[in-house]
């Protein structure tokens, strides 16, 4: 495995969103790792609909929270095909779900995974170079003051409640760490991501990871 | 706003403040670990940033095994 990786260096990680004051970080999550496998496979990046899932996957609560293993069974078990957001905003609010017609753009899942890789940090490496961006859910609580650097402490694993994307990692410093792409904005963190050491699942990063397949 | 609204905000950024010098007191001069400071959550007491932005639910997910194969999850 390379020392240092990160899929923003290949073009296919879309800019960092803001979710205002909506609950949907499941959905963002989500969206996030599809538009990159998406990247991946067909070689265009495009900004995917959150609200497409925030209003449609009618098995989370909207903008009133939500799982990312859920959303991702939904649109695995449904087959629906996420629209460009330029057709379908992001408005900030739970709405009615808007349908496509099936000649309509859109992409479509063909499976995706699930999994608790807690002990086993060194083996996430290889699958976010394997599967692209994981989804992850986190404990976020002490992320409200965060500016920079890497959480190394006072990040608990006890509590998961945000969900975001891992990009990539680096190993080449004293203090390796996971690059994490947020939702809250570029204007949070660093340009909109944190950084969280890699190896004692801090803030619990490990605990919920899945990816999507085309 | 009301004059309410800005006692409260003001509560909270003072309750952020005290958060951030502990945090930042806790890193030990470690010029690597992660700082604290005051930004767009700042006027938000902690239930409040909770309630609004840490929305995400945890699911319950196997362990992983290297043996698992990835054409085997594509099932409902």
């Amino acid at each position: 495995l390379p020392a240092k990786f990160d899929w923003r260096d290949k073009g296919i990680v879309t800019k960092v969103r803001n979710q205002g004051v909506c609950g949907g970080c499941w959905a963002f999550s989500v969206v996030g790792i599809i538009e990159s496998v998406h990247a991946i496979k067909r070689n265009v990046l495009e900004e995917l609909s959150v609200q497409q899932v925030i209003d449609c996957s009618y098995i989370n609560s909207g903008c009133r929270g939500g799982s990312p293993v859920g959303a991702l069974g939904w649109i695995n078990q449904t087959r629906v095909k996420l629209v460009r957001d330029s057709e379908y905003h992001f408005q900030a609010e739970t709405g009615l779900c808007r349908y496509f017609s099936r000649a309509d753009f859109g992409v479509s899942i063909k499976g995706y995974a699930a999994y608790d890789l807690s002990d086993q940090e060194d083996k996430m490496k290889k699958l976010l170079l394997e599967w692209g961006p994981l989804a992850v859910v986190v404990d976020a609580a002490s992320w409200q003051d965060y500016l920079g650097g890497i959480i190394q402490y006072h990040c608990s694993s006890g509590e998961p409640n945000h969900a975001v994307l891992i990009t990539g990692y680096d190993t080449t410093g004293s203090i390796p760490f996971w690059i994490v792409k947020n939702s809250w904005g570029p204007a949070w963190g660093i340009d909109g991501y944190v950084r969280i050491k890699i190896g004692s699942n801090v803030c619990g990063i490990a605990d919920e990871v899945s990816a999507a397949f085309l | 706003r009301s004059s309410q609204q800005e006692e409260k905000e003001e509560a909270a950024k003072w309750e952020s403040i005290l958060r951030i010098r502990r945090l930042n007191s806790l890193s030990n001069g470690d010029n690597t670990t992660a700082f604290y400071g005051m930004n767009q959550f700042s006027h938000l007491f902690p239930e409040e940033f909770r309630a609004i932005y840490l929305q995400s639910k945890s699911s319950k997910v196997p362990k992983f095994t290297p043996e698992v194969r990835v054409e085997e999850i594509d099932k409902p």
